[in-house]
C-alpha cells in the first residue's frame, strides 16, 4: 500500500510506476493514471491526473525529473502527489482547489534517462536518443522546446550536456507533453521542478528582456519562497531564468508562457553545498516539504486568479 | 556501468567577473573534461565542478594559480554513489 511506502528513499523507476498503481487503487475517485505516449526507448509515460469531476476544467501542469540525475526533483514528485491524494479532503484550500480544478503530475518527465542513471550512469542529465552521425547519444530536454530553439545557453554538439536536439520537439518525451497540454488548451498554471540551486525562476531564459507579467509573476513567487522558507529556513532565490541563472533557450516554461500559460515557474531545489546531486535520501521529505508549501501557495494564487 | 571512482566534486565561489571568465573559458576546455554541475553565471551563485580524478591536480593548481577559491565538496562521488546505491538497496529490502 502506498502507506508502506518509504518516501524517504530514492526508488527505481518500475517501484514509483507499481507504486502509482497503489495510490490510483486507494484514491480511485480522484486519481487516474494516463498514459501520455511513450519514450524513445519505448518506455510508457504517466500523468497522474488529480480530478473531482467536471470536463475540461482549468488545470495546473506539474512535472519532475526532465533532467534524469536530479533524483531529489522524482522523489519530490512522488511525495507531493501523496501528498495531494492524502491531503484532499481534509486540507480545505486543497479540497476547494481540487473542487474547481484538475493537477496533472508527470512524475518522470524522462524516463530513459532516470533508469540510466539506476543502471549505467548516475550523471546522466538528457534524453537517450540516438544522434545521428554522433556516438554521443541523448538530448537536453529542457533545451528542446519551441521556444527560442537553438539560440544562446544551448549548445549544438550531441556531445554536449546541453545539446538541443536537431529540431524542437524532436524528443519524443517532450512531444507527448506538447500534444497533451496543447490538446488540453485549459491550463492555467505549468510548473517545472530540476534540482539544485534553490531558486524558483519564471521566464524567459531565452531572452532577457521581461516578460509582460513579470512583476506578478515576481510577486507571487517572492510570496511562495517566504512560505517555503518559513518551515526550515532555506534561502531561495527568484526572478527570470535569464537574470538569475544565464540565458537559456528552449526551455519549458518559457513555450509554456509563450503559448499563454501566464503562471509558468521553475523550481531548483534543495542545495546543501555538500552533495550537489547526489542528495542525501534522508533530505527528500525535508525538500518535498518545504517545496510543497511553496507549490500550495502558487496553486492557489492560480486558483485565486482566474484568466 | 560508469564509475566515478575518485573524482571530486569542487565549488567554486567565484570573487570576480575575471575569475567568472576564466571559469567559462575552462567549461569549453574539452581535454579535463570536466562536467559542470552549477555554471559560472554570477559571482552570488556557487559553481560546482566534477573533475575526473586524471585531472583533479590540474584543475586545483589552475585555481590555485589564479586564486579562485574552492572546496572539494565531495571527495570521492564513487564513495557516496555507493553508499546512496546501498542505502536504495537497503529500503527495498525493508518495504519487501
Amino acid at each position: 500500500s502506498t502507506r508502506s511506502f518509504n518516501f524517504g528513499s530514492y526508488h527505481p523507476i518500475e517501484t514509483i510506476y507499481s507504486w502509482m498503481d497503489t495510490l490510483v487503487a486507494q484514491h480511485p475517485k480522484l486519481v487516474t493514471k494516463q498514459e501520455i505516449g511513450r519514450s524513445y526507448e519505448n518506455r510508457p509515460m504517466y500523468v497522474l491526473k488529480f480530478s473531482t469531476g467536471g470536463n475540461n476544467r482549468p488545470a495546473i501542469w506539474m512535472d519532475t525529473g526532465i533532467h534524469s540525475r536530479e533524483w531529489v526533483s522524482q522523489a519530490t514528485g512522488v511525495w507531493t502527489a501523496n501528498k495531494i491524494a492524502t491531503d484532499y479532503g481534509t486540507d480545505a484550500s486543497l479540497t476547494s482547489l481540487l473542487n474547481t480544478m484538475d493537477i496533472y503530475m508527470l512524475l518522470l518527465a524522462n524516463p530513459d534517462g532516470y533508469a540510466y542513471t539506476h543502471s549505467n550512469d548516475r550523471m546522466w542529465r538528457k534524453t537517450r536518443s540516438k544522434n545521428s552521425g554522433s556516438v554521443c547519444r541523448g538530448v537536453d530536454p529542457n533545451r528542446n522546446w519551441n521556444a527560442g530553439f537553438g539560440g544562446p545557453g544551448a549548445s549544438r554538439n550531441p556531445c554536449s550536456d546541453s545539446y538541443h536536439g536537431p529540431s524542437a520537439h524532436s524528443e519524443i518525451e517532450v512531444k507527448n507533453v506538447v500534444d497533451l497540454v496543447r490538446n488540453h488548451g485549459n491550463f492555467k498554471s505549468f510548473i517545472s521542478v530540476h534540482a539544485y540551486s534553490q531558486l524558483l525562476m519564471y521566464p524567459y531564459g531565452y531572452s532577457c528582456k521581461s516578460v509582460p507579467h513579470q512583476s506578478e509573476l515576481d510577486s507571487v513567487g517572492r510570496a511562495a519562497v517566504q512560505k517555503l522558507t518559513s518551515l526550515y529556513g532555506t534561502r531561495y532565490k527568484v526572478g527570470s531564468i535569464c537574470n538569475i541563472i544565464y540565458q537559456a533557450s528552449g526551455g519549458s516554461i518559457d513555450w509554456s508562457y509563450d503559448i499563454g500559460i501566464k503562471y509558468s515557474f521553475a523550481f531548483e531545489l534543495r542545495d546543501t553545498g555538500r552533495y550537489g546531486f547526489i542528495l542525501p535520501a534522508n533530505q527528500i521529505i525535508p525538500t518535498a516539504s518545504e517545496t510543497w508549501l511553496a507549490l500550495k501557495h502558487v496553486m492557489e494564487y492560480v486558483r485565486d486568479h482566474p484568466y | 556501468e560508469r564509475l566515478f571512482v575518485g573524482e571530486q566534486v569542487l565549488r567554486v565561489n567565484v570573487e570576480s567577473e575575471e575569475q567568472m571568465q576564466l571559469l567559462q573559458a575552462l567549461e569549453t576546455q574539452e581535454e579535463w573534461e570536466l562536467d559542470f554541475w552549477l555554471h559560472p553565471v554570477s559571482t552570488e551563485l556557487p559553481v560546482d565542478i566534477r573533475v575526473p580524478r586524471s585531472s583533479v591536480s590540474a584543475v586545483t593548481e589552475f585555481l590555485s594559480a589564479h586564486g579562485i577559491p574552492y572546496s572539494v565538496i565531495i571527495n570521492n562521488l564513487q564513495e557516496l554513489l555507493d553508499e546512496e546505491k546501498a542505502e536504495m538497496m537497503e529500503n527495498q529490502m525493508k518495504e519487501r
